[in-house]
């Protein structure tokens, strides 16, 4: 319900962990997610896109609340897209 | 085959399934039945038949329920978040097996988080279903509370099951039902004739709804929420007929037929649903069109087939003279208002596929939209 977070490191740390695990983002390229740089690289960008597509959010390739909210909500263990 | 690169589908119509251990939240009786109807719900579309096994005998799904590391490198992380994961067909002894993270509070209903839900959607991945993105689907990876006996299995879990193992024999009789709800999909929403069942502010957010859906129009975000109403209030009925919010009170009213639920959050408050009687509507009405709040006045406008009432919220009493008739005192709106709400000093009142802007004091039509304006169609 409406509610505006703001997005801090915890959102960040939250998000590598999600993409890794569902969306296979390789531990290498999620260091970028541990400084609080949006400008992530090109394959974090993408696993972001690939997951605001598969949710049917807006495709932005950024990490924005509607992003988070879909992250924090329970769900199945098992991934979205291959490894 | 991406989700599961090492399987592909069962080569056998026969399959067995084995309870390896039970939940201490439910009653094993309980377990027992949630993990039938959960197969119950692929078998009842493919040609497929489940056979339970006991003691020691080998299974083709090994059911358990486990915390944290389980001995198969994929951990459970405690309450919420991963509810379950299930392995894809495969000849390798986990192949099928579906785990329970006992860390949830599994239960029969909705009061924690429901084991039948849950299971189907596992043995849909040990039959060999990936995820699937299609909003409302069970194989969509996000749990959505949904009221076991309104329950039915998505059309695109079906075609993707029977694209597996193929068509049950008497699935012709069954998949009418099977396949006719949720109502509603996304491809609707810029539809130039939609129509919606009931339309309020919330949190000053505007929500519409129709049939099990709603759509959520957010104005510090871009973008249209499309989401089954059950994902926020899980024991709403679909087809709401009118809603409204008094904002003071952090509360929004909801109806269908007879009954109306005060919801505040995610949660309905305790005591309803209530008869919209107790609102001192007359025994003849039978369900409510539409309802809009005025926070300028505090007053809210209810509609009924011709007629409108208007109720003060401070005293909590409908006002004197009153039913009043819609198409003399909203000229142009006409006979009927099927959903309505208030929003920066204007009433929008929806009738079929037109929005009427309305100025609540001369109540005079200023403008005329399309009904799906708000949706950034």
């Amino acid at each position: 319900l409406p509610i505006i977070p703001e997005i801090g490191e915890d959102d960040i740390e939250i998000a590598q962990k999600y993409l890794e695990k569902y969306y296979n983002l390789k531990q290498k390229e999620a260091l970028f997610f541990r400084t609080k740089d949006t400008n992530f690289t090109n394959s974090i960008t993408d696993k972001i896109q690939e997951m605001q597509a598969f949710f049917g959010l807006q495709v932005t390739g950024k990490l924005d609340s509607n992003i988070l909210e879909v992250m924090g909500k329970p769900r199945c263990g098992m991934p979205d897209v291959g490894q | 085959y991406i989700a599961f690169p090492w399987s592909s589908k069962w080569g056998k119509k026969v399959l067995t399934y084995r309870i390896l251990n039970y939940t201490p939240d439910m009653d094993p009786d309980e377990v027992d039945r949630a993990i039938e109807r959960a197969l119950k719900v692929w078998s009842d579309v493919t040609p497929l038949t489940f056979i339970k096994v006991y003691g020691g005998d080998e299974a083709d799904i090994k059911i358990s329920f486990a915390s944290g590391y389980h001995n198969d490198f994929y951990p459970f992380d405690g309450p919420h978040g991963i509810l379950a994961h299930a392995y894809g067909p495969t000849d390798d002894p986990i192949g099928g097996d579906a785990h329970f993270d006992e860390d949830e509070y599994w239960t029969k209903d909705l009061k924690g988080i429901n084991l039948f839900l849950v299971a189907a959607h596992e043995f849909g991945h040990s039959l060999g279903l990936n995820h699937s993105s299609v909003l409302g689907s069970l194989m969509h990876p996000v749990y959505t509370p949904t009221d076991r006996r309104k329950f039915k299995l998505h059309q695109d879990d079906i075609v993707r099951i029977q694209n597996l193992y193929g068509v049950c024999v008497s699935e012709k009789t069954t998949s009418t039902s099977l396949t006719q709800a949720p109502t509603s999909s996304t491809t609707t929403t810029c539809a130039h004739n939609l129509k919606f069942d009931a339309a309020t502010t919330l949190r000053g957010e505007i929500f519409f709804f129709k049939d099990s859906y709603l759509w959520r129009k957010r104005f510090y975000t871009p973008g249209i929420d499309h989401l089954l109403i059950t994902s926020f209030w899980p024991t709403l009925p679909s087809g709401l007929q009118a809603a409204y919010e008094v904002n003071e009170e952090d509360v929004m009213l909801l109806f269908k037929g007879n009954q109306y639920w005060a919801i505040r959050g995610y949660d309905v408050l305790p005591g309803f649903p209530k008869e919209i009687h107790t609102l001192g509507f007359p025994g003849s009405i039978k369900r409510i069109d539409a309802a809009v709040y005025n926070r300028d006045t505090r007053k809210t406008y209810f509609f009924s087939g011709p007629n409108y009432w208007s109720y003060d919220e401070v005293s909590k009493s409908m006002e004197k003279g009153y039913p009043k008739r819609i198409a003399i005192n909203f000229p142009r709106v006409g006979r009927r208002v099927d959903a309505a709400f208030y929003y920066k000093g204007r009433f929008y009142f929806f009738r079929g596929s037109k929005q009427f802007e309305i100025d609540p004091k001369s109540k005079r039509v200023i403008n005329v939209l399309k009904s799906n304006s708000w949706l950034d169609c």
